[in-house]
């Protein structure tokens, strides 16, 4: 492989088990 | 069929002027009718090099600025799909709905599948407790129309990105797929990304072949830019994603692609001119069944093996968009680091071309709580390069880079099974598999 400039590396893991039930978008948006 | 011809189309949307006081129905439809002028062109072009279905963005049709009032004008009552519609051959069916006719003699003239992102109204009253006081929820919908204008799929967007004041949240989520000629696909939105459910849900549970995917992204550096987020979370999800986002300079918005469990088949991204693009890539229909088909990624088997390299260096904290990461420093032109963060630690090996003065590189971790325009928990690995020689500046936005690694591998003691790997280069480039590669025990690492 040939050298590479990077910019950004990386491994982005996301922990579904521990969201609340909507991505929250601030509570007076919830129904 | 085994294989299929996808397009994408990256819009640049034309955008009504700022308005608190809904327009007449008429420059509405004469504002949406310009956007599907231009949309129109890339479906026929697109039609014409074979392409069996196009995605073109969310808010595509409209645009994004808008209050909740100003929107009415745009909206159309748009049914279920099992009403088993062909808008074009029946516009009247379900009152004015001018905009779906169009993009189904669109579809139909064509003889292609085609994805937009349009407005639909629902009127309630006060039976319906939830109900809002104008009388009607508004919702950010795709629609599906297929090779014979049918309308096919309605997917109303459930993870509303903070400032959509203009629309509802659906009261469920919908897990929206659909069989066609070229696999089983799934279909949802922008912010949905980040989600389990529908996101995750339609892949893992449902087993699509495809995810459909309109989206408005404003890219920020250097974790959260749309070609090598949505390029990542397609390799880690291991399905084919064709995303089509907005174009709009001023807003950073650009990056769009066709990106399948191997990588990336074509991708744009363009911060100099203010022009749409389409792209193809010929795509295999259901890549779960092919021996090329990727094998799963157990990401903390090599960092959970590997005792955590030493350092005499003391770590610093940084911010990245709001998230306070542990970061240590890379000192040398080759070595390994580890730095820590609650449960996860991250491992770095690498070999720069040469150690520049005027370039400085941090590794950072990250677990726990993203709170910023919505909440997820994250466990984060970053390399990256620094906006300036000062450590302060480690997780600022960074456009280029002149130090070369001619060798990195980068892993994570994760506890999850959804790590997205990404690999930027100078400019925001992705980089070309042929340069790296993702090893079984959770290794991004460059191809010797």
């Amino acid at each position: 492989g040939a050298p590479l400039p990077v910019l950004v590396m990386a491994l982005y893991g996301r922990m579904f088990e521990n969201d609340p039930p909507r991505l929250g978008q601030g509570p007076g948006k919830l129904q | 069929l085994d294989t299929f011809i996808a397009a994408v189309y990256e819009h640049a949307v034309i955008i009504p002027n700022r308005t608190a006081t809904p327009v007449p129905k008429e420059e509405a439809l004469l504002l949406m009718n310009k956007n599907i002028d231009v949309l129109e062109k890339a479906v026929k072009l697109a039609a014409r090099q074979g392409a069996h279905i196009i995605v073109t963005p969310e808010d595509g049709v409209y645009g994004w600025v808008f209050t909740r009032e100003a929107l009415y004008p745009y909206l159309e009552e748009i049914p279920h799909p099992e009403v088993n519609w062909i808008p074009c051959k029946d516009p009247q069916r379900f009152g004015y709905t001018p905009v779906q006719e169009r993009l189904s003699c669109l579809a139909k003239d064509n003889s292609i599948y085609i994805v937009a992102n349009i407005g639909d109204k629902k009127p309630c009253n006060a039976s319906d407790p939830q109900c809002p006081s104008d009388g009607r929820y508004q919702y950010n919908t795709n629609v599906v129309f297929d090779s014979e204008g049918r309308l096919v799929a309605r997917y109303h967007k459930y993870n509303l990105f903070a400032p959509e004041i203009q629309f509802d949240f659906p009261k469920d989520t919908e897990h929206v797929t659909f069989d066609t000629p070229f696999g089983k696909l799934g279909i949802f939105t922008c912010f949905d990304i980040f989600s389990y459910d529908p996101a995750v849900v339609v892949v893992d549970e449902l087993q699509v072949d495809s995810v459909l995917y309109p989206t408005a992204w404003y890219n920020t550096l250097p974790l959260l830019s749309a070609a090598p987020f949505h390029s990542a979370w397609a390799r880690a999800l291991r399905v084919n994603l064709l995303s089509a986002n907005t174009h709009n300079t001023t807003m950073h918005m650009t990056g769009s692609g066709i990106y399948t469990p191997e990588g990336v088949k074509a991708y744009y991204y363009d911060m100099e001119t203010e022009s749409g693009q389409l792209m193809l890539s010929e795509l295999k229909a259901r890549p779960r069944r092919e021996p090329t088909y990727p094998a799963a990624v157990d990401w903390s088997a090599y960092a959970r093996s590997v005792k955590p390299f030493s350092s005499e260096q003391s770590d610093f904290r940084g911010m990245i968009y709001f998230d306070e990461f542990t970061f240590t420093e890379l000192k040398r032109n080759t070595g390994n680091y580890t730095v820590c963060q609650k449960d996860l630690c991250c491992h770095l090996t690498y070999k720069m071309s040469e150690k520049r003065s005027d370039e400085v590189y941090a590794l950072g971790a990250f677990d726990g709580l993203h709170m910023v325009e919505g909440q997820y928990y994250l466990q984060v690995c970053t390399l990256l390069k620094c906006q300036t020689t000062d450590l302060r500046t480690c997780g600022e936005p960074v456009g280029s880079a002149f130090t070369n690694f001619e060798e990195f591998s980068l892993s994570g003691t994760f506890g999850t099974s959804y790590v997205f790997p990404q690999l930027i280069l100078s400019g925001s480039q992705l980089a070309p598999e042929r340069h790296y590669e993702v090893s079984r025990d959770g290794r991004l690492k460059s191809r010797s």
